[in-house]
């Protein structure tokens, strides 16, 4: 996760779950 | 490239399509003069721009931000060069000759030569002529999009029954959507399933491509992508 921390912090952000 | 005209009819796909993102533009740096070098420049920044905006938009596909944090990496890292190639053939797709990476950054042949892009060139028109023969709608575009990151193989993830469901949510959308839009021809859906492995590869080819650049050194690049193509090696 060290290694890919800009994905992990963007995919951290705002997540919002869409539901269908 | 046509315009989608008529409902979907299904809401997997409606949504997918609504939430396509606004085409990103090329900015090629006015201080630099034209080269090639300066050419590779602006695909780079312009593809680590894509790239941010495709994590985004992962978000929005139907299952994904339900999956965990760690499967969420593992598909992008694995299947982000793949969605980033089915940008670059949907705007593609009605041209016959160059490569439409943005409305204002176009590449033909002579011009990829030129920057060493001959390869990827090549590669990228033969998927783009199998997309043209098939008449591939930006409907199908968005599922495909989607698809690639549900379907990318990652070896690491934490759950796989969850990223089954996904795919099989993705999967009947575009089976329930040829149902409705091509009843006349009863293998369509499996014909795009069957243009994956030559997506798949064309993904390959670039991910060597920009490889190779990092290596020589010539090009700068983001930290962001190449965080991902450090995924891929």
């Amino acid at each position: 996760k060290e290694k890919h921390k800009i994905l992990h912090r963007l995919l951290q952000n705002s997540s919002s779950p869409v539901d269908l | 490239y046509s315009s989608p005209t008529k409902p979907t009819g299904n809401k997997v796909i409606s949504h997918l399509l609504m939430m396509e993102p606004t085409p990103v533009c090329a900015m090629p740096d006015p201080t630099t003069p034209d080269s090639d070098i300066k050419t590779l420049m602006t695909l780079c920044d312009l593809l680590n721009r894509e790239l941010l905006v495709v994590i985004g938009w992962a978000k929005h596909i139907p299952g994904f931000s339900a999956l965990s944090l760690v499967d969420q990496m593992a598909l992008l890292q694995s299947g982000w060069m793949e969605a980033l190639i089915l940008v670059v053939v949907s705007r593609s797709l009605s041209f016959t000759e160059e490569l439409v990476f943005a409305g204002n950054f176009r590449l033909d042949r002579a011009q990829c030569r030129a920057a060493g892009l001959q390869d990827l060139y090549t590669a990228l028109k033969h998927l783009i002529s199998k997309y043209q023969q098939m008449h591939l709608s930006p409907e199908e575009v968005v599922t495909l999009k989607a698809m690639v990151l549900a379907n990318s193989d990652s070896g690491s993830v934490e759950n796989p029954e969850a990223i089954q469901q996904f795919q099989d949510v993705l999967h009947e959308a575009l089976q329930d959507f040829e149902t409705g839009r091509h009843p006349g021809d009863p293998h369509r859906t499996g014909k795009l399933l069957m243009t994956l492995p030559l997506l798949r590869q064309t993904a390959n080819r670039a991910v060597d491509t920009f490889c190779r650049l990092q290596l020589e050194g010539r090009v700068p690049m983001h930290k962001l992508f190449l965080e991902m193509l450090e995924a891929k090696m």
